[in-house]
């Protein structure tokens, strides 16, 4: 299994590099194994550099670079292996618009891979949607789920709320 | 591999039956705060498999179950059942489940003394089985494929030795 | 100073149960000394239900809740104990626009005690603002700051940069 | 007490000296993710005493300094200058300071060796007259006025002890 891991983490770092520099439209990022004598016990050091700038460590990104390199290592993993399905829980929150085009963007590619569940407050990301659920507590405490038809394009209309059996 | 339908009962704050279809492509979920978006992908966290209540965002296993409100009771059991279509047929046999068709429902079940029930197609399985069902597809427990609220840079800021363990997952 | 401590306490205590009830519209709420006995060492618990809600743990509140519940906790010490000035970085940033709409006159009623400083990439917190200042990047790397000359209502015009000495 | 003024240099993104004048009310910063907004925050937190690298983002206190760009060299030292009006008689005679006026300058500057210097009206005292300066006022150290991007809720999610420090800090 080390030549597994050697491979896999190979092909991650590959990955990474090329998806943040494409994210980040420039600079570069790298994976490294803090202990190369011992592969099957090493932790994994990352580095990231935003275009033109020179960081000390990662921990010193700001809060929206740090979602965004963290989304380039998740999509990383993915290429080389992708789950079936991705639960992202307000992932968007701390971007700005053009890093919510970027995750956009990127989303969009690995369609073919996995289903994608957002849960999200943002309304571009919304307008991405194939489905779209809306989670309403009319009466307190209780959660129901309500199903939008929803076009692409946007114009959603309320449909009956989600079968509660 | 894909997600067709999920349903809650009994499952923090959805006393009532309720189910959820999952189309391919991307599904969002939208709604005020504190309605229960993050309380569905807990459910999809918990019916795989999750052991941790802490992940739950609870103190014990039995936080997870519908504790009532000003005109509600609390209930005594959670129940979540998965359906997942397309599964590989190595994967259906590893599991020892009945081969004639791909799709597989999933349910677990916990009442207030905190002990948890599995099933696949309503039979009556170990978690053994479940993790079995699920091995190498990507949908492990430790994956990467739940991100929870404000959890997306835990990837960035743990330490190393426990990033190691979702390169792991991939390998 | 046992004195001290358990007035300011109980002030505290006070403030928060009447915050959290005007922010949530109900519900109640609560802080208390884990051990009474020791008041000059005891931890201190919190309690918060919002309305309608029967809930075993602050843990198991939304992300949306939490932030509001701390916001309610934060203005409760201001009351006792005001600071001249405070800092919010992106407080909002969970939030959905009923409970910006909130944060928002909550923020007003303590304008008269303390400056507010708030970091935000909301429209709505935006426009509340009396001074704004925009934080900018044209060389990578090198921060500089434009103060956009602001009429409460809106209307914005790039003043010349903050002067660079 | 209020703040009139806050000039950054060499500190973070900050090469170039920068002011920034604050009014009473409302002040919002903005700009896209990255440029240095919350830096502000940073370094209005550092002049007035802190000590954690690690309440910065660094590793070490060094990892203020301004680091360079792939234009701009390393600069050897950040200086940081926060102005406050109003300040209380007390105050100023507790810290030592001149009584002419009711307006005082607190500076921090660090070096590559990590070790720093604070001035008050440019005089250089030690960290323990910054301390007495504020002593009181809400603007210590462990004080809840700044409030770090996604912190929050840390007040909420510590453990009860630590709770206690923001409580004692407001007796
Ligand atoms: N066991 C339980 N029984 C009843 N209600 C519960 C239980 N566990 C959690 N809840 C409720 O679920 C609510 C939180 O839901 P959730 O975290 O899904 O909100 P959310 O829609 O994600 O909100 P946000 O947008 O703020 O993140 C809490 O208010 C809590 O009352
Ligand atoms: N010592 C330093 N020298 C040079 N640049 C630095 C230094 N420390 C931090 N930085 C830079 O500051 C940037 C982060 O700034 P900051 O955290 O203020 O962004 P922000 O405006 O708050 O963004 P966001 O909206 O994403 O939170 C990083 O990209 C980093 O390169
Ligand atoms: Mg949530
Ligand atoms: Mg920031």
């Amino acid at each position: 299994t080390k030549e597994l891991f050697t491979t896999t983490f190979q092909q991650i770092r590959e990955n990474f590099r090329s998806l943040f520099a494409e994210i980040f439209g420039g600079g570069s990022a790298d994976l490294y194994l803090v202990d190369e004598g011992d592969v099957l016990e090493s932790g994994i050091e990352i580095v990231a550099r935003p275009p033109g700038k020179q960081l000390r460590s990662i921990s010193l990104l700001s809060g929206g670079e740090q979602t965004m390199t963290a989304v380039a290592l998740l999509f990383a993993i993915y290429q080389v292996k992708p789950s079936p399905f991705c639960v992202l829980d307000e992932l968007d929150a701390p971007l700005d618009e053009s890093n919510i085009n970027r995750f956009i963007r990127i989303l969009q590619r690995f369609l073919a891979h996995s289903q994608f569940i957002v849960i999200t407050h943002n309304k571009r990301t919304i307008a991405m949607a194939d489905v779209l659920y809306g989670v309403t507590m009319q009466e307190q405490g209780v959660s129901k789920i309500v199903s939008v038809k929803f076009h692409k394009t946007g114009d959603a209309t309320a449909d009956q709320p989600a079968r509660p059996l | 591999m894909h997600l067709k339908n999920l349903t809650a009962y009994g499952f923090k704050s959805f006393p009532d039956k309720t189910a959820l279809n999952f189309l391919p492509g991307i599904t969002a979920i939208v709604g005020p705060n504190g309605c229960g978006k993050s309380n569905v992908a807990d459910a999809i966290r918990w019916v795989l498999g999750e052991q941790s209540a802490k992940a739950l965002r609870g103190g014990e296993m039995a936080d997870v179950i519908f504790n009532g409100t000003d005109r509600r009771p609390p209930m005594g059991l959670a129940e979540v059942s998965l359906t997942i279509g397309g599964v590989d047929e190595n994967c259906l046999r590893a599991a020892g489940v009945d081969l004639t068709f791909d799709e597989v429902t999933v349910t677990r079940r916990v009442c207030r003394d905190g002990s948890s029930e599995y099933f696949i197609n309503k039979t009556p399985c170990r978690l053994k089985d479940i993790q079995q069902l699920f091995m190498g597809t990507g949908m492990g427990r430790a994956s990467y494929s739940i991100m929870a609220q404000g959890n997306i840079t835990q990837l960035l800021s743990s330490k190393p030795e426990d990033r190691r363990l979702v390169f792991e997952e991939a390998a």
